[in-house]
């Protein structure tokens, strides 16, 4: 779910 | 993060306080696109999902806070307070030319057919055109203010950084997204002309006019 979807670039 | 994408940032970050300050201080939003602040204010808020449920970084969170604070409140300051100033005649680039073949694509090319990865693909293919409406509203008044081509040099500069990012980061960590680099790359190539007009004349203190 949402928690480990991870993008670290704006 | 690496000095690439950090000045990225900065550049993007000025672009918006120019952005703002000619606003402000002008009090007018004289040839500024609201149809391209409208598509920014999409690609933030598509991007940014996880706002509220990942946390990476002070810097991460405070930076998408402050981008999609910025743009509504541009969004506010086009369509409510300075609205007299705005010029929708000029700003007439049909977006649903780009939101429906940017949101098909988005369903057809991404890393995984799942909902926040999907959103996530049409934020970045929608913020690589999103800047048309703003080019095409200069090139129909045939002029831009200075200050605005300074915000639109910062503005494509920002992506430019990031494509040195995306560089860096490959060889540095192996990381490598295909769909942002290529949205960044047509991105980029998308402000090349105004480039060479910012470099050829604003430079020199020239205002610029394109051939109307």
């Amino acid at each position: 779910d949402i928690a480990e979807w991870v993008k670290d670039e704006l | 993060m690496n000095i690439f994408r950090l000045c990225g940032d900065m550049s993007h970050l000025a672009a918006i306080i120019i952005l703002l300050l000619k606003m402000w201080k002008t009090r007018s939003v004289a040839g500024i696109s609201g149809k391209s602040q409208i598509l920014f204010a999409t690609v933030f808020t598509a991007r940014y999902l996880d706002l509220f449920t990942s946390f990476i970084s002070i810097y991460n969170t405070c930076m998408k806070v402050f981008f999609i604070g910025t743009v509504y409140f541009t969004i506010y300051l086009i369509y409510m307070k300075f609205k007299a100033t705005y010029d929708s005649n000029h700003d007439s680039f049909r977006v649903e030319f780009l939101i429906v073949p940017v949101g098909g694509l988005a369903f057809l090319v991404n890393h995984e057919f799942a909902p926040l990865e999907i959103i996530w693909t049409f934020s970045i293919y929608l913020e690589s055109v999103a800047i048309l409406p703003q080019l095409f509203m200069i090139s129909k008044t045939g002029e831009a203010e200075t200050i605005t081509s300074h915000y639109l040099f910062a503005l494509g500069s920002y992506r430019a950084l990031y494509l040195c990012n995306w560089i860096y980061r490959y060889y540095a960590e192996g990381f490598f997204d295909l769909i942002a680099v290529v949205a960044g790359v047509v991105q980029t190539i998308l402000y090349c002309d105004f480039f060479y007009l910012y470099i050829t004349k604003v430079m020199k203190g020239k205002k610029i006019s394109l051939p109307a």
